[in-house]
């Protein structure tokens, strides 16, 4: 039961759960789920699911963003794709895809494609460890970390890399919020999947 | 294309369909 109950659907609705629940904004929410990747036991974090709410402020949407037409159209040409390739319509039949793709709308995209070997990024560094709390522009713009760099460069201002049993709840918020248990005894209820039921 | 695979498929179908409802949402006037 453990494992049927270790799916998309609940990962999605925990997920949810944990940032609409929530006192503070957070922009999205990530797990990091933890994969076996060889003999010798090496790990690797990939893309588990995530939920992403968007910023508090829906008139942010408009100003957020400060990259060149020329990357903005990149992004929409990327989402008309995908829409395309997920819906089997023709994207010009939806004009929600042709609305401006917002830094952070891009950046939990982008997410989707990467992963991180253990020990290594921010969910890689606090796999097996501790939660990692990185709150403020500038301490995202100074970390070692490129996915914290590029967060930062994305519009966030907030980072948090919380371990569960199998991986890593990642959140992100425009706002700046400050460390609180709350949170991470949360992410530890919710995902602790070891000790399901 | 080659690039979807990359893509955990119902995520992404998810992301668009309440990117759609957010963008539905805000007003146009505003």
């Amino acid at each position: 039961p453990s494992t049927s109950l270790f799916n998309q659907e609940t990962l999605q609705q925990r997920l949810q759960t944990l940032i609409e629940g929530a006192r503070e904004s957070w922009t999205y929410a990530i797990y990091w789920q933890s994969s076996v990747v060889d003999f010798s036991g090496a790990s690797t974090l990939g893309w588990g699911d995530g939920y992403y709410k968007g910023e508090e402020d829906k008139g942010k949407r408009k100003t957020a963003s400060s990259q060149s037409a020329a990357e903005q159209e990149h992004r929409k040409k990327v989402l008309r794709e995908l829409n395309s390739l997920i819906s089997g319509s023709s994207a010009s039949a939806d004009d929600a895809v042709d609305e401006e793709v917002t830094d952070t709308e891009w950046f939990f995209l982008v997410s989707m494609t990467q992963s991180f070997v253990n020990g290594s990024g921010l969910p890689g560094q606090a796999f097996n460890s501790v939660p990692i709390w990185v709150t403020g522009k500038e301490r995202l713009a100074g970390s070692s970390c490129e996915r914290a760099r590029q967060g930062q460069v994305f519009g966030l201002q907030t980072m948090v890399c919380i371990p569960s049993a199998s991986g890593v709840v990642e959140l992100g918020s425009t706002e700046l919020i400050f460390q609180n248990s709350d949170l991470v005894n949360k992410v530890r209820v919710l995902f602790n999947f070891n000790n399901m039921g | 294309n080659g690039d979807l695979p990359i893509f955990r498929r119902k995520s992404l179908q998810r992301f668009l369909v309440k990117r759609k409802e957010r963008l539905t949402l805000v007003s146009p006037y505003s």
